[in-house]
């Protein structure tokens, strides 16, 4: 089955 | 110091209800441009931003950046205190670790004051890069919503996949599998009503319904909802504020190993 991912490689943290 | 007078109580309340289940604590933003939150879920699977923009209140003084840690549980119960036609005044002074919501009855025979304590939150604030999306669906929010419903009693994950033919909503689960294809249709009488999609490229992604359902809690905020989709991005999901903003909600997509 598909793994679920996660927002934090998407999105970049400052 | 800081005031905020919003004249529509009953869209903070049905932000809180939009929220309170997906995110524990966060804290809310006050500047100039208005009221602000960014959160992720606990899993950091899903992100939800909003923003009710200070033209919006009929009163908005905020002298200096504010950051106020809530917990969204507890703010949600003191906003279900207020009646669905009152007027909702959020008061902070400066340095103080409270927050009092005022509630007023529209003919201002009944008025409340709650005070909540806020509380120290270390969140990180994501940079949200701008995206170019392969295809936006804009359809009604209740259809969606009740789409999302009807899925997960079927199976836990919904493949959406876009195409020129319309947006089609699957799953599979241990009693079988459904498809519910939407066509485009911006012909109705009320725009309101009309399924409308934006495609650059077919697009096609797999998310869990657990979420999904989660960001319909903010259907009752607007009777539109926009889905923004492209290969390998978390979807976004948003329900426009009429007059003062957004809720938007991020997730990210279910992966093959």
């Amino acid at each position: 089955p598909p793994k679920q991912g996660t927002l934090n490689k998407f999105f970049a943290g400052n | 110091m800081l005031e905020l007078r919003l004249v529509q109580g009953s869209l903070l309340k049905k932000v809180l209800e939009a929220i309170k289940d997906l995110v524990n604590d966060a804290n809310f933003d006050c500047s100039a441009t208005g009221f602000s939150l960014q959160a992720m879920d606990s899993s950091h699977v899903a992100l939800v931003a909003l923003l009710l923009r200070s033209e919006g209140f009929e009163h908005y003084r905020c002298d200096r950046n504010l950051s106020m840690g809530m917990n969204l549980g507890n703010m949600a119960k003191m906003l279900k205190c207020a009646g669905n036609d009152d007027i909702i005044t959020l008061k902070a002074d400066d340095g103080s670790d409270t927050v009092t919501f005022m509630f007023e009855s529209p003919t201002q025979d009944k008025i409340s004051d709650f005070e909540m304590k806020l509380m120290d939150i270390d969140s990180e604030h994501l940079g949200i890069p701008e995206a170019e999306y392969h295809a936006i669906v804009r359809m009604p929010s209740s259809e969606f919503g009740r789409i999302c419903k009807d899925l997960s009693s079927i199976g836990d994950t919904v493949v959406i996949s876009v195409t020129k033919e319309g947006v089609k909503f699957s799953t599979r689960g241990d009693i079988g599998t459904a498809n519910i294809v939407c066509r485009q249709n911006n012909t109705v009488d009320k725009p309101e009503e009309a399924t409308i999609i934006e495609m650059t490229e077919p697009v096609s992604l797999t998310f869990a319904l657990r979420y999904m359902n989660s960001f319909t809690k903010a259907t009752p905020l607007s009777s539109i909802v926009t889905l923004s989709l492209s290969s390998d991005l978390p979807v976004v999901v948003e329900y426009k504020i009429a007059e003062m903003g957004y809720i938007r909600f991020y997730l990210a997509p279910k992966i093959e190993e």
